[in-house]
């Protein structure tokens, strides 16, 4: 899971680009 | 009744791209066709051109690292862009019915093998044979001048180009891309969903397209083509992080790209 954290964040709620 | 469902999936995947992905292939092919009459792109054609078409890149709230050399960092806008693409297809593939009830974990594992193919079959509608739309379609830039490019920079676009051409052969329309981008992003998942969204793939593309015969083998055939652009692309990014030692990979790109393939 810490592997992909910034996947999971954006598949349990939307990102927005600027905290991309 | 079955049919009936097929269509309402398309029907809903197409509302789904459009709401994600504005600047549509039906956008795209006007903007390269000299359409869009005064809103012109503006065209990269050369080196001198690059910072004067960076106040466009800007506009769109790309994030740039600092870093003198233009090459360099004309790449990170092209990172922050394709971060926030990979965004929109999460978006995109939140709304394939089905695909947020997958465990968690294979969803980030469906994302993961397929974004970069996604990503790549986006870009065809924006390319022709002499360049390619960047920037939601503000900037156009030349074959010749990504060519030109010191390695191994000129080397990242001339495969995607090559394999574009080909496949904006098979002109399909919008309607058609919402579903095939639904069966890239499912083509790793074993449940049942993947069969539905391809069926309506193949009914979709026989209403859409009577005359042209076998599309949908030619369509699927293009999947196999494109695991080998994302192979090379991702050990081309592979070399870059190790040769251009000043180079950052964005945090995203980086958990995508390691240990994919």
């Amino acid at each position: 899971k810490e592997k992909h954290k910034i996947l999971h964040r954006l598949l349990q709620n939307s990102t927005s680009p600027v905290e991309l | 009744p079955e049919a009936a469902d097929l269509r309402s999936l398309a029907k809903l995947l197409l509302e789904s791209y459009l709401k994600y992905f504005p600047l549509t292939k039906a956008k795209a092919r006007a903007i390269l066709s000299g359409k869009t009459g005064d809103n012109a792109p503006f065209v990269y054609h050369d080196m001198k051109s690059l910072p004067e078409g960076e106040r466009f890149i800007n506009c769109v709230g790309l994030v740039q690292e600092p870093t003198d050399e233009v090459q360099l960092r004309f790449f990170y806008s092209c990172q922050s862009r394709s971060a926030e693409a990979v965004r929109e297809v999460t978006e995109f593939a939140k709304s394939i019915p089905g695909f947020v009830g997958l465990d968690l974990n294979d969803q980030v594992t469906l994302l993961k093998y397929g974004v970069i193919e996604v990503l790549i079959i986006m870009w065809a509608p924006l390319m022709n044979k002499d360049g390619t739309l960047i920037s939601y379609g503000q900037i156009f830039m030349t074959r010749e001048f990504l060519k030109s490019l010191r390695k191994p920079f000129c080397d990242m676009m001339e495969p995607k180009f090559e394999f574009s051409v080909k496949f904006n052969t098979l002109e399909l329309y919008d309607s058609d891309m919402a579903l095939f981008l639904a069966v890239i992003i499912l083509s790793g998942a074993i449940e049942e969903l993947p069969e539905t969204v391809s069926t309506s793939l193949e009914l979709q593309l026989k209403l859409n397209h009577p005359d042209s015969l076998q599309l949908f083998a030619k369509v699927l055939q293009k999947m196999t083509d494109l695991r080998q652009i994302v192979t090379d692309h991702v050990h081309l990014i592979q070399l870059l992080k190790k040769t251009e030692v000043d180079m950052c990979l964005h945090p995203l790109l980086q958990e995508i790209m390691r240990d994919l393939y």
